[in-house]
């Protein structure tokens, strides 16, 4: 990716990761659909000997083989065995039965976790730079398990299985099913066992946002993670002829429009469709949008589609407005005509100017990249939000990190756009999604597994949990697109990653397999779902008492009733020092005076490396909000070096 | 149209309980799926971050398999999308 190093603070990885050569043992498998290997982003220029501890392997198949594979791309299998079974023999005319990713969403998210250095990469001059993944040093193992006809669950299973054996350190997933309970779910139940056998599961947290409860990949040992903005932009304005400029983005690169102020047109007033304002395929009638500038709304059919159905209709150009539904949040599109996207508030401004003029006029002016956007991150529209669905008690998604027109490695089968009539081909195309944030926290994983490689995946995920920032350098918090407010963790998890701080947390939340089966006890999971996350006899000691909140979380969510219930919650946790000698202090925030919140004991002393000490949280509602209510708070330890914050999300129901 | 009404699942064992009569657990699974289905053949075996395979069935051969010994859980397959 460009940009996103130095937004991050990775300007220079060797001077904040010293060790990197260490994190050419890390090794990250991608499951996603595949690899092109002829991107620059795996070339194994300046890396050693593939680590010995590397079981994998380079299956051959339609135009792949094992050549392919090199010491940065040192792994590459498919699974298609799911998919064959439910929709037939693969046409390997239309797809590759080989890791080759024919779709470009594989490449690009693993070139994004672990590429190589690119120099001059951009997508048409968009987003110029030097382009290189978060672990630059780290190998590549890609898993492919996507498909023209989708993810299979038994495919996912295997890879996770397979993945697992060949010794994959961290294992990316930038795709979710639904919200079936942790025992149901092929990603849920595949990422316990490979915690179990210490590698770090990230996956993306979904894009069903600005709705509340609609993340996925919600087990407690994944770390889920959701999207927010970089400080890159790439503005296309809409000039109207009543001299009215507005702001938009886009991608576009070919034919100017004409100097001159082009008609603009609405595509609901030149379709016969009741849905004409999408511009859908076959819905708008040419002799209505020859040589006009064609307004369409988002919604159903692809962005990138729209333009290419006004282009067929013979528009000059497109302008493309969003609804409610995503705000003003703008996602750039490498169209295939002159076309911008606006937000919805100044979609309604152009509608209003559409219907008092008669002969209502537009130009797009096309401005290219900017950097130093601000503000930036703020968390994307479309990334998914909490509260848990399966688990009110543990805090969704984790963190948030750049995923919005994140540019990347891309296929050589396909245009930018992914549009079968876009003969154009890319080295680097830029998308947005979680799919994106995934892939960068994966890449910043094994920088930390490189630096701290005796680290649990509980105590990567923690380090990049209470090192994240939930303000900007001015103090104010994150903003959340969707509203134009400041985000909460329901929004954002512990704040957008920090992977400068993450290198030295100070004290971790540590977490090992039978905190995870205490968890599931608490759970009441039956032994059989408990067997089959654990494949043993693993059983609940039905002596004990099990309490959810006592999963050692690097965060808390704290649940009440509305009417009455209980009014007293308490929070056990355990910290553990990873840094110097220290002694550390609490201290408490809270957004609301219902809660009280008391610690104890208020300060921890850790005399060596690895020492821990445990404190209790007690939540005591003193009074009560209308149901479907939250606020929000925050707990920090601080030796005055290292700060260990954790997000509070309360919530009555 | 009984392969039509076939769908993938994922059975889950519990590996530990394989009877002394076999000596891999890939042939206790087999045995297994061979006692509810002639036709069945096995998708994938899972080894490490489960234990158990997949395979097509239909519904009354998955609900037969449910009360096999040594079953867990006979999960339908889901499909997943990227984000």
């Amino acid at each position: 990716t460009t940009r996103t190093p130095e937004f991050l603070g990775l300007g220079k990885t060797e001077s904040v990761y010293p060790e990197s050569d260490s994190v050419s043992d890390v090794v990250i498998g991608v499951l996603d659909t595949g690899v092109w290997p002829e991107s620059k982003s795996f070339d194994d220029t300046g890396l050693g000997p593939v680590p010995g501890s590397w079981k994998g392997s380079c299956e051959a198949g339609t135009n792949f083989t094992a050549s392919n594979c090199n010491r940065k791309l040192i792994g590459a299998r498919f699974f298609s065995k799911g998919y064959e079974a439910t929709l037939g023999p693969i046409d390997t005319s239309r797809e590759s039965k080989s890791p080759r990713d024919d779709d470009g969403h594989g490449t690009h998210t693993a070139s994004t976790a672990a590429g190589s250095e690119v120099e001059g990469a951009s997508l048409f001059g968009y987003a110029p730079g030097t382009a290189r993944g978060m672990a630059t040093r780290a190998r590549v193992a890609v898993y492919k398990v996507c498909w023209v006809g989708g993810c299979f669950s038994s495919d996912i299973l295997k890879a996770i299985d397979q993945a697992v054996e060949d010794n994959v350190n961290v294992l990316s997933m930038s795709l979710g099913g639904g919200m079936s309970d942790y025992y149901r779910d092929s990603v849920a139940v595949g990422a316990f066992g490979a915690m179990e056998k210490g590698v770090f599961v990230s996956c993306s947290a979904g894009n069903a946002g600005p709705s509340s409860f609609s993340l996925s990949n919600l087990a407690p040992w994944i770390t889920t993670v959701g999207a927010g903005t970089l400080d890159r932009d790439f503005p296309a304005y809409v000039s109207l002829g009543n001299g009215m400029n507005y702001s938009g983005v886009s991608l576009y690169r070919g034919n100017s429009l004409p100097g001159t102020l082009s008609p603009l047109v609405y595509a609901a007033n030149a379709s016969n469709a009741t849905n004409g304002n999408l511009c859908m395929m076959g819905t708008l009638i040419p002799e209505k949008v020859a040589g006009k500038i064609v307004l369409c709304d988002r919604g159903v059919n692809a962005r990138v589609q729209k333009g290419a159905v006004v282009k067929a209709a013979g528009g000059l150009g497109m302008i493309l407005a969003n609804t409610a539904a995503n705000g003003e949040e703008l996602v750039a599109d490498a169209h295939l005509l002159p076309g911008t996207s606006v937000g919805q508030k100044s979609g309604d401004e152009i509608k209003k100017y559409l219907a008092s003029d008669p002969k209502p006029t537009v130009t797009i002016l096309f401005e290219g990249t900017k950097v130093g956007i601000q503000p930036s991150p703020v968390v994307a529209a479309f990334s998914s939000r909490g509260p848990n669905t399966i688990t009110p008690e543990i805090l969704k998604p984790d963190i948030i990190a750049p995923g919005v027109n994140i540019i990347a490695g891309w296929s050589g089968a396909l245009g930018p756009t992914g549009l079968p009539i876009d003969s154009r081909r890319v080295a680097f195309n830029i998308i947005s999604g979680t799919s994106m944030s995934c892939p960068h926290v994966s890449g910043l994983a094994a920088l930390l597994k490189g630096a701290h490689p005796e680290w649990s995946p509980a105590a990567i995920r923690s380090a990049l949990m209470t090192t994240a920032y939930t303000v900007y350098k001015n103090g104010q918090r994150i903003l959340d697109i969707a509203t134009g407010k400041p985000s909460t963790p329901f929004d954002h998890g512990a704040g957008h990653v920090d992977p400068v701080v993450a290198l030295d947390p100070g004290l971790v939340y540590d977490l090992t397999v039978d905190d995870y089966v205490g968890f599931l006890c608490a759970l009441h999971y039956t032994d059989e779902q408990i067997s089959g996350l654990t494949r043993n006899k693993s059983r609940c000691d039905t002596k004990q008492k099990y309490s959810v909140t006592d999963l050692n979380y690097p965060s808390f969510a704290v649940n009440f009733l509305s009417t009455g219930g209980s009014t007293v919650a308490k929070y056990s946790r355990t910290l553990t020092n990873v840094g110097p000698p220290g002694t550390y202090k609490v201290s408490l925030k809270s957004e609301t005076q219902l809660v009280k919140i008391s610690v104890a004991p208020e300060t921890l002393t850790f005399g060596q490396l690895s020492e821990k000490k445990s404190y209790t949280v007690t939540f005591n509602a003193v009074g009560s909000m209308p149901p479907n209510s939250n606020s929000f708070g925050r707990i920090e330890w601080s030796d005055g070096k290292h700060v260990v914050g954790s997000p509070i999300a309360f919530s009555w129901s | 149209v009984e392969e039509n009404q076939k769908t993938t699942y994922i059975i889950r064992m519990a590996k530990y309980q394989m009877p002394a009569a076999f000596e891999h657990h890939s042939h206790w699974y087999d045995s297994s799926l061979k006692s509810v289905s002639d036709s069945a053949e096995m998708l994938y075996t899972y080894n490490n971050v489960v234990h158990g395979f997949s395979t097509k069935l239909t519904p009354q051969e998955a609900d037969s398999l449910k009360t096999r010994p040594g079953v867990l859980s006979v999960w339908p397959e889901l499909r997943y999308e990227l984000h």
